[in-house]
């Protein structure tokens, strides 16, 4: 295996390494702990190095972990979330054992910048529009033609699980745009988690951004500067 | 800290409440941290109201927002908290009707609490449920499993949403604090929400505070 001397004890390693595969599938098995099987990531790329240690073999490691699909039509509805992470994992070999000393991840980089630039599109002031003309691609493109078709039929079942009445069809196709746009954002949103949190349908997505702050969240929190309290005292030792 | 704590097993945590069409989530964040510190120091857990400070915090907004020290300021001035079966909720302000005979609870001081969420994590397991503010970004939409939204996504600095602390742990080795929100039940993880701990994720380590019952 080529490799260049970075310090002393340490070697830098091809990707192909076979001596990175062992603890970057131990990084995998950890990464997927608790997950269901079909729920679980795949390893992509790996690229490393290792340190020897009198402890034993320090690896240091950069990975991608390819997501699977989403499956969940409350959570996902355009073909689009397989996730990207990218990872970097810190792994003591110590007598054949190995300890998992630190994980990072975080979505690949080239997707966060457009997602997080579409993120904060307001909101149309249109109350005639449909959900097709919100994404006009929608007509165009194969792989979501049916999205018009899922979309409804999800929001019908959310009018009947939190017991919507809107006051004319105007205000459901309304509602029905919003609560498309609001799928779409939820994905963007979990596609741009760090954590397992899942995004979809909540009794909420009819609602647009500023509603939903108007209504349910507190601006005084930000705005109006809080009393000084006394602070606690240190705890003494348990 | 230890390694994992949850009030909920312990029996200091009120069911899940729904705040309604209502920017009143400062209210239940206090009462659900006075009904976790009068459960400590007394031994009762009481469900109380929220409807109390709505209609008898002059200085909060009722459900136009509200700030947690102002609360534990007004519980004290007005010499307690009734019981939410005395003083109902009803989601939007009417007159004060606060009887100082009908008031089961009272606190007598209240403190900010560290920044260091190591510090806040030890601060729970002893002494309670804390109340919180944090930046509510993408709520809207969480159903279930640890949030742990981009930093800039979820700005510290941009805090709208006041929640309670209940608890603490790991899961598949990443750290959460488990948090009781105010949108009812049907909402979250059974009304809760799991957000990532350690990392000062969006802003949960800024705000937080307890009511002190001697």
């Amino acid at each position: 295996v080529p490799f260049k001397p970075r310090a002393a004890g340490a070697r830098a390693w091809e990707p192909s390494s076979p001596e990175l595969l062992a603890p970057a599938r131990f990084a995998l098995d950890e990464y997927n702990r608790g997950r269901a099987a079909g729920s679980r990531a795949v390893l992509g790329t790996v690229r490393g190095r290792v340190r020897r240690t009198a402890q034993g073999s320090l690896y240091s490691l950069e990975a991608t972990l390819e997501e699977p699909p989403c499956k969940d039509p409350l959570v996902c509805l355009l073909p689009v979330s397989k996730k990207t992470m990218l990872c970097t994992f810190e792994i003591l070999n110590e007598l054949g054992k190995h300890i998992l000393l630190r994980r990072d991840c975080g979505p690949v980089d080239t997707k966060v910048t457009a997602l997080v630039s579409s993120l904060f599109q307001p909101y149309p002031d249109n109350r005639n529009e449909s959900v097709s003309s919100f994404l006009p691609q929608l007509n165009s493109d194969p792989l979501h033609q049916d999205f018009s078709m899922k979309i409804t039929s999800v929001f019908k079942d959310f009018v009947a699980t939190y017991n919507r009445t809107y006051e004319s069809e105007e205000e459901a196709q309304w509602r029905l745009s919003v609560f498309a746009r609001n799928m779409v954002r939820a994905q963007k949103i979990q596609a741009l988690d760090r954590g397992t949190a899942q995004y979809g349908v909540t009794k909420f997505s009819d609602l647009t951004e500023e509603e939903f702050r108007t209504i349910y969240l507190n601006p005084l929190l930000r705005e109006e500067p809080s009393k000084k309290m006394r602070l606690a005292k240190s705890l003494t030792d348990p | 800290a230890p390694p994992e704590w949850d009030w909920r097993k312990k029996g200091a945590v009120t069911e899940v409440k729904d705040q309604g069409m209502c920017g009143s989530c400062w209210a239940f964040s206090v009462t659900g941290n006075v009904e976790g510190q009068w459960f400590l120091n007394r031994g009762t857990l009481l469900s109380l109201s929220e409807q109390e400070l709505l209609d008898c915090d002059k200085v909060d907004k009722a459900c136009l927002g509200g700030l947690p020290s102002n609360a534990y300021t007004a519980i004290e001035k007005l010499g307690g908290l009734e019981t939410e079966d005395d003083y109902s909720y009803q989601g939007h302000v009417q007159a004060c009707s606060f009887s100082a005979q009908m008031a089961k609870v009272y606190i007598n001081d209240s403190v900010e609490l560290s920044q260091n969420e190591q510090k806040l994590a030890a601060w729970l397991a002893q002494k309670g449920p804390i109340s919180v503010a944090i930046n509510a970004f993408g709520m809207q939409f969480y159903r279930h499993g640890i949030a742990h939204p981009l930093r800039p996504l979820c700005s510290p600095w941009l805090i709208d949403h006041a929640v309670l602390l209940v608890g603490y742990g790991n899961r598949s080795n990443i750290p959460f604090w488990a948090i009781k929100n105010s949108w009812g039940s049907d909402w979250g993880e059974e009304g809760y929400y799991y957000l990532h701990r350690g990392s000062g994720a969006c802003g949960v380590n800024t705000m937080a505070s307890s009511a002190v019952v001697n």
